[in-house]
């Protein structure tokens, strides 16, 4: 009991005590030990090494290990804080953290600019904006013309490009979803007010003499 | 909307791809 993770959970590389993953985040000592029951679950579905790989990744997000997407690749990434190929726990946490209800507007921004913002370079380029658009109509087997997607993009740059340099720099970005709402609707996951109905479980494995924290 | 007259993030944020919602469901 009490601070010392039991064997089993030191199974888990990365593992981290939950009073204080919850003291980091806008979950509670009892959320953070129920989100530990959906990691013990994805992280066990391929390889059982403790540790969310990107085939665990995707085939909790599709059902279907061999379906490769580009948006869940960058999520996969943004999650993997540290590059080294797996999310451990405390990444698991603190990334799904910025999806929370309570979580800062302003985290949900800057989540949501780099995951647009493909190849890092702290500008989300017109020709990022087309590769993810061109992936989408692959997923979503919806048709569009070229001229249509190019339209598309005229738009959305005069738009969000207020300097009409060619790319959409963070500022612009704040300013943009400021506007447009509802482009931020995917940052934030309701689930996560319930995550304790959904994972009861973890009420028979909490290591925390008073969950109710 | 129809496509056209859709910015292209909202395009985007249709993707399941970037629904991570499918993660809660058993």
């Amino acid at each position: 009991m009490g601070c010392f993770p039991s064997r089993a959970r030191r199974q888990y590389p990365g593992y981290e005590d939950p009073v204080v993953l919850a003291s980091q985040t806008a979950f509670s000592v009892s959320e953070v030990e129920a989100l530990f029951e959906l990691f013990k679950s994805i992280s066990s579905s391929v390889v059982d090494d403790g540790l969310i790989n990107k085939e665990e990744f995707q085939l909790a997000l599709f059902k279907n290990r061999k379906k490769e997407n580009l948006f869940a690749n960058r999520i996969f990434d943004l999650f993997d804080v540290k590059q080294k190929g797996v999310i451990d726990f405390g990444d698991f946490v603190r990334a799904l953290n910025v999806f929370h209800p309570n979580a800062p507007q302003e985290d949900k921004v800057d989540f949501s600019f780099k995951l647009y913002d493909l190849d890092g370079t702290g500008f989300i380029e017109r020709k990022e904006v087309k590769q993810m658009l061109i992936a989408l109509l692959y997923e979503s087997e919806m048709r569009l013309s070229d001229e249509t997607v190019e339209l598309i993009l005229d738009k959305t740059f005069l738009e969000a490009d207020v300097n009409q340099d060619g790319k959409i720099d963070k500022t612009e970005w704040a300013n943009f979803v400021s506007r447009n709402p509802s482009l931020l609707k995917i940052m934030t996951l309701p689930y996560l007010r319930d995550i304790t109905t959904t994972f009861p479980s973890f009420v028979f494995n909490s290591e925390v003499d008073d969950i109710a924290t | 909307a129809a496509p056209a007259l859709m910015n292209a993030f909202e395009l985007i944020s249709t993707s399941q791809g970037l629904n991570l919602g499918t993660l809660f469901e058993k």
